[in-house]
């Protein structure tokens, strides 16, 4: 992971030029008049802008996460890297929209951070479906541990009950709990929540408010309240979800896979693929037949 | 035969076998055909690296070249190429020749930022050319 980050640093250096330029989707496609020469997909992809938003910009420690994410993923030439079992052809990185920090600390247990968070997952389309949640934690540069030391953390996500009588959510809260190891290096810190997100987004539901309270149970062994207190100044999550975009232009995995499968087949082999392939198209029909 | 194994300095003249051989060439290895060819950009020259993150330079490649006139296994062309061939040597010269164009694409990974800040990783096909065809 230090390897991956001090690449990423190349690619990072380039991020104070963020700030600086207008964002493309104000400007014509080329600098001339000519976007309807360019293919769909590309007006696709500059013309996302609504005019009048306020243009917004990542976060650097996210934006320095995914391109972390990039390298791991994809080839220096941009292509996507071939040895992933995964069916994911999209992650999106989304950071709190709204916040609300408690910072306290338990006499007994140390509790860490309670917040309560607002995301909008707006830009998920509705050809995109959810495969995975990851809240992503990233911890601050100064934190730095002995080597010995580890810390059992408990984190407990939910979704907050509505108190409104104009809410018509229904009435439970969604409870997440996962137990980790905080070590030394760790600068980032994933806890997969797709449990708790995945009825919440096929419900298609876009505003996702969730309370977070992360707790660090104390080393008996070790005094370790200072550097606690430095590790209590987590960043707020950004949440990550992983997706599979069922959309034309996205590039789909499983048929290239198919397509190499059938193609290193022998003749014979080749055969026996076909025909498993024309038995599922059978067997297509005849369970649309059924449904009709 | 004649200028093989013969010192430089009796033939002035380049031997006829060496001709032959240049003739022979342009059919074994012909020059400007359909091919493919590297075209490497950065994002910054289509003003587009503020919103695409990486990758910072992106080669999509093109094809380009003439097409044989008898297309064969070479190119996997169908039949239809060497008929629309004939018709523009034979028939009627306004029906274009067939075009050298690309056959195969591979995908290519971009990190874009969002209008909303959010940032995304995507994956999209056909975006390099990876083998070109006379069609």
């Amino acid at each position: 992971s230090q390897t991956l980050e001090d690449e990423a640093g190349t690619l990072t250096s380039g991020e104070g030029s963020l700030e600086a330029k207008p964002l493309p989707w104000d400007q014509p496609l080329d600098g001339e008049n000519s976007s309807g020469l360019l293919p769909p997909l590309l007006k696709v992809l500059a013309n996302r802008h609504l005019p009048g938003a306020p243009r917004l910009q990542p976060d650097s420690r996210a934006l320095r996460y995914m391109k972390r994410l990039y390298k791991a993923y994809a080839t220096k030439e941009g292509i996507p890297k071939s040895d992933r079992s995964h069916l994911y052809n999209t992650v999106r990185l989304f950071t709190p929209s709204a916040q609300h920090q408690q910072p306290s600390w338990g006499q007994v247990t140390g509790v860490l951070q309670s917040m309560d968070l607002l995301f909008n997952l707006d830009r998920i389309t509705a050809l995109e479906h959810l495969l995975k949640s990851v809240l992503l934690y990233s911890l601050k540069n100064s934190v730095s541990f002995s080597s010995t030391t580890k810390y059992m953390c408990h984190l407990v996500v939910k979704e907050p009950e509505c108190s409104s009588p104009f809410c018509f959510r229904s009435p439970q809260s969604f409870t997440f709990n996962s137990q980790f190891e905080f070590r030394k290096n760790h600068k980032w810190i994933e806890i997969d929540v797709t449990t708790l997100l995945q009825p919440l987004v096929a419900s298609n539901k876009r505003n996702i408010h969730i309370a977070v309270n992360f707790t660090c149970l104390k080393d008996q062994q070790n005094p370790v309240q200072d550097e606690l207190s430095d590790v209590a100044i987590l960043m707020s999550p950004s949440l990550l979800v992983y997706l599979n975009d069922t959309s034309t232009q996205a590039y789909h995995r499983w048929n290239s896979l198919r397509y190499k499968r059938r193609h290193h087949l022998s003749p014979d082999q080749r055969d026996l693929f076909l025909f498993s392939s024309e038995e599922e198209l059978t067997w297509g029909r005849k369970s649309s037949r059924h449904r009709r | 035969d004649k200028g093989i194994g013969e010192p430089k300095a009796k033939s002035p003249q380049m031997p006829i076998s060496y001709n032959l051989s240049e003739y022979f060439k342009q059919f074994l290895f012909p020059e400007n055909e359909c091919e493919l060819h590297d075209f490497k950009l950065s994002f910054s020259q289509l003003k587009w690296d503020n919103w695409i993150v990486a990758p910072q330079r992106y080669n999509p490649r093109y094809c380009k070249g003439d097409c044989p006139r008898i297309t064969g296994h070479r190119y996997g062309s169908p039949i239809h190429t060497m008929v629309q061939n004939i018709i523009y040597e034979k028939v009627d010269s306004s029906i274009p020749r067939p075009s050298c164009v690309p056959a195969k694409y591979s995908p290519l990974s971009v990190l874009t930022i969002e209008p909303d800040g959010s940032i995304a990783y995507k994956e999209y096909e056909d975006m390099i050319a990876t083998k070109c065809t006379c069609r």
